[in-house]
């Protein structure tokens, strides 16, 4: 996954 | 994390408590739009499917796990429970004309052509425009309890605060994310008029009421 595509957000 | 995002969650966690307080203490769901309870709930499963394929953290997954299961209790309120309540009559707003333009978006502009990032997107876009129909209601029966008010205004503040942590995010990590940004903008807009009537009234003692 690339740094943009991580989601950690809700 | 960082101190906005934080609040925006805790805002958004005390959204949907003071939700389901409003119900179940009232024992009634007048005045609040079942359409945008359902468009929640689609916009958290479609969300959180990575649920069970990616960890973040024990805070993020008990945070997934709390909106979902939030989202379909409050659906189970307002349509099984205290349907008798449910005010049908003035929640007519046609989800169909934000799910449908939302899902084709999601295929157009999106960061990956695969499900699960076509769904996140979806549910993205879906979640700016899932309180048109709470909102449109409120103008139809142009007024609002003043705890139905506290909830939205503090379901707007979420994702205000979440912009303000997209800009530190940039700022301090060098991370962006479009979609997510655009879509939170344009959610707090939607928000405006009411922030506005909620700060010149509510939080003056008076009931929340549009001009009709």
């Amino acid at each position: 996954w690339s740094k943009r595509n991580m989601h950690d957000e809700l | 994390m960082n101190v906005f995002r934080l609040s925006g969650d805790v805002s958004h966690l005390l959204a949907i408590l003071i939700l389901l307080m409003k119900i179940w203490k009232t024992r009634s769901c007048a005045g609040i739009s079942g359409k945008s309870q359902i468009l929640f709930a689609l916009v958290y499963t479609t969300r959180y499917l990575d649920l069970f394929t990616s960890f973040i953290s024990p805070y993020n997954t008990a945070m997934k796990v709390f909106f979902i299961a939030s989202s379909y209790a409050t659906i189970y309120l307002i349509y099984l429970k205290f349907k008798a309540t449910y005010d049908r009559n003035h929640d007519t707003f046609r989800m169909e004309f934000l799910v449908l333009p939302v899902l084709v978006l999601a295929f157009v502009v999106n960061h990956d052509f695969t499900p699960l990032e076509i769904l996140w997107t979806f549910s993205i876009y879906l979640e700016s425009v899932a309180i048109l129909p709470q909102l449109f209601m409120v103008s139809k029966t142009g007024q609002a309890e003043t705890i139905t008010s506290h909830y939205l205004f503090a379901l707007g503040m979420y994702r205000a605060l979440y912009i303000v942590n997209w800009v530190y995010r940039y700022y301090f990590e060098g991370f962006y994310d479009l979609i997510a940004i655009i879509a939170g903008v344009v959610q707090t807009v939607l928000y405006c008029d009411f922030f506005y009537l909620y700060v010149t009234k509510v939080l003056k003692g008076k009931q929340l009421t549009l001009p009709a």
